[in-house]
């Protein structure tokens, strides 16, 4: 039980230092509490990023911890390939300096073969995307799929200042 | 294995039946607040049964029904297209006598491609309820069926792979505590 | 004891109602789960955004969540005017054109005198302020402030990828 | 009233110190993810004593000393600026006597104007832990006083003028219990 505790936390832990260095540009790596008795510890995620010292996910700002927690969950997803990934608005506390490198982990992801649908309202996001399906609400609140465009997700929308 | 196609009807903020294709690689889905963007992750979610109504934002299933149509059912179909690695000789053999069939023969157009998978789920008001019907490659199927199928593909109830509004925030928020024993349901 | 209850759910649901109309362009109103026991019932949060049904807060979408519940914390602070607000990212969840709205309300209330401290990343509230204070990360992890520039954000900033 | 200025020296990521004047009316502060804006409003609730230092995102009040000097204290100030219509009469008597005086007086130089008010906490490393030194209008106060002054202007640790990154998302995952008793503490 514990022998595959340890297995799994050593993948998710190699997963996760991987996928942070080329999101965040810097170290992060899982912490058990207590790793001699892990089946009652705690664990939480360190990282520094560049330039700064090593701090707990508790301690960082809004971006950063969406960004450490991101990093986690695709390193939770490495663990388990799925033929679809669907991410609902995970960008929204980031700046649109790391939405940009979160897009392009996205992108490095798909140009491996997975398929990837992803709802955003960041420009970033966006442009980085192979395509964009505009959704739109119609007269009593009905929703209106007006097409899947390359890059033209202004036109789908129907209105840029959505995406600031 | 990749989802090409999603068939949405009188579900959520959809009135009526919408065609969504899909292809390969990186798709965004972006609009207004409140125009259905959740509602099609909610539709995947509700097909696949991967979540609970409240998930969906639901009290009970029949809220889910396009609540400004008289109609009494709602319906998502998805369909998977498989990639030709990932076909068995038996399917490529299949695929191949598929693929001969002129476009407009009887036989091909009742037939699902062997390298296609569809599933839908019909939900319909009933007396203590709803009531859902599941199909698998156009055959009734069950819920168990669907979920074990899936899971071989590492899709389930418990998987990562979509991610809700809000989760991100979910994960932020965790006690370490709670962090640890995502990794215990993982070992 | 009830009487001042009522007394006080009468002045928030009255704000409530007019501030929410301002800024969803729909109705809105608090709603008791018990109103006749007031002080064991719950308290949820309906609207009608223009066009839709009446939806408890529960069931919309996560911008009309967050822009429902703006709403109703703007209410709370009428019942108790302070010197100096501040929000920080209260914005996330909201497409451009909501910002704009929420932006707009914020001006509104400082035109009454009010001051509003607003933390955004997103160009349509900063472009509805009167001034942006510019904060970067010197080399470190050291927080330089870059002055103080009316509608200048981008040259604060040093990139105007942020507000997207 | 409104604050017309924050001095913040060694808190959080502010290395050194560091002035912000403020203006009245409506103000925004944005830069890239990190570089110190949330700790801005920190320092607000810092000086005016209006949170823990959990909710700072610190574990101890000695985490909010700036980790890069090795300084063992840290200050904030906040100067307030009354409005005259705020000012009472022998305020505003006091108020033209001092701007009678010249610039470059000496009394001039030592006095607080009557129309601004300033606040200040600072942290010191201690034996046990860490000791807190309040000033009201450069006196030496007391966490009490300074809150009883607060109140007068609606501004308390349960006011809602401050709403913190992700307090809104409070709001919105909130019960209906929770919610109807945020009424019971206003009223
Ligand atoms: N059964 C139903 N019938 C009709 N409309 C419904 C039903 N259930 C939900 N809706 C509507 O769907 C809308 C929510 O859609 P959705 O959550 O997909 O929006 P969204 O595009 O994700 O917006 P956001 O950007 O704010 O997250 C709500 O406004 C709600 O009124
Ligand atoms: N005691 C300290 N000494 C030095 N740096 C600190 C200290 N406490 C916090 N920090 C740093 O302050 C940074 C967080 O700043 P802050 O939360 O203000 O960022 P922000 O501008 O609000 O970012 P975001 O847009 O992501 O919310 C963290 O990276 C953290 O490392
Ligand atoms: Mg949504
Ligand atoms: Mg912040």
């Amino acid at each position: 039980k514990r022998g595959a505790f340890q297995k799994s936390f050593d993948e998710i832990d190699g997963h996760f230092r991987s996928i942070f260095e080329t999101l965040a540009a810097g170290d992060g790596h899982l912490v058990l509490s207590n790793p001699d008795d892990p089946l009652n510890s705690g664990m939480t995620l360190m990282a520094r990023p560049r330039g700064k010292k090593m701090q707990r996910i508790e301690a960082m700002s809004g971006g950063e911890k969406s960004l450490t927690s991101l990093a986690f969950v695709f390193a939770l997803q490495r663990t388990m390939p799925a033929p679809f990934y669907a991410l609902d608005e995970v960008d929204m506390n980031l700046d649109g300096i790391n939405v940009e490198k979160l897009a392009n982990m996205v992108v490095g992801e798909t140009t491996k073969g997975s398929q990837f649908l992803v709802v955003s309202l960041r420009k970033p996001m966006i442009e980085r995307s192979a395509r964009t399906i505009g959704v739109t609400q119609k007269a009593g609140g009905r929703t209106h799929v007006t097409g899947v465009r390359l890059r033209t997700a202004e036109e789908d929308t129907g209105n840029t200042d959505l995406l600031h | 294995m990749y989802i090409c196609h999603i068939s949405i009807d009188n579900f959520k903020s959809f009135n009526g039946k919408t065609d969504i294709p899909f292809e390969k690689g990186f798709t965004t889905i972006s609009g207004p607040n409140g125009s259905g963007k959740s509602n099609i992750i909610d539709s995947i979610l509700f097909c696949l049964a991967l979540s609970t109504s409240r998930t969906m934002r639901a009290e009970k299933l029949t809220d889910l029904i396009n609540n400004l149509s008289n109609r009494k059912t709602c319906m998502v179909e998805i369909t998977f297209q498989k990639e030709s690695f990932e076909l068995t000789d038996d399917e490529q053999t299949q695929l191949a006598a598929y693929n001969a069939l002129p476009d407009d023969s009887n036989d091909k157009a009742d037939m699902l491609p062997p390298d296609k998978m569809t599933v839908s789920r019909r939900i319909k008001v009933a007396n203590s309820g709803s009531s859902s019907v599941y199909t698998l490659n156009s055959q009734t199927s069950t819920l168990g069926e669907i979920h074990e199928m899936l899971s071989r593909y590492h899709v389930s109830p418990g998987s990562f792979n979509v991610m809700m509004q809000g989760d991100v925030q979910g994960f932020v928020n965790m006690s370490p505590m709670e962090r640890r024993k995502i990794i215990d349901e993982i070992a």
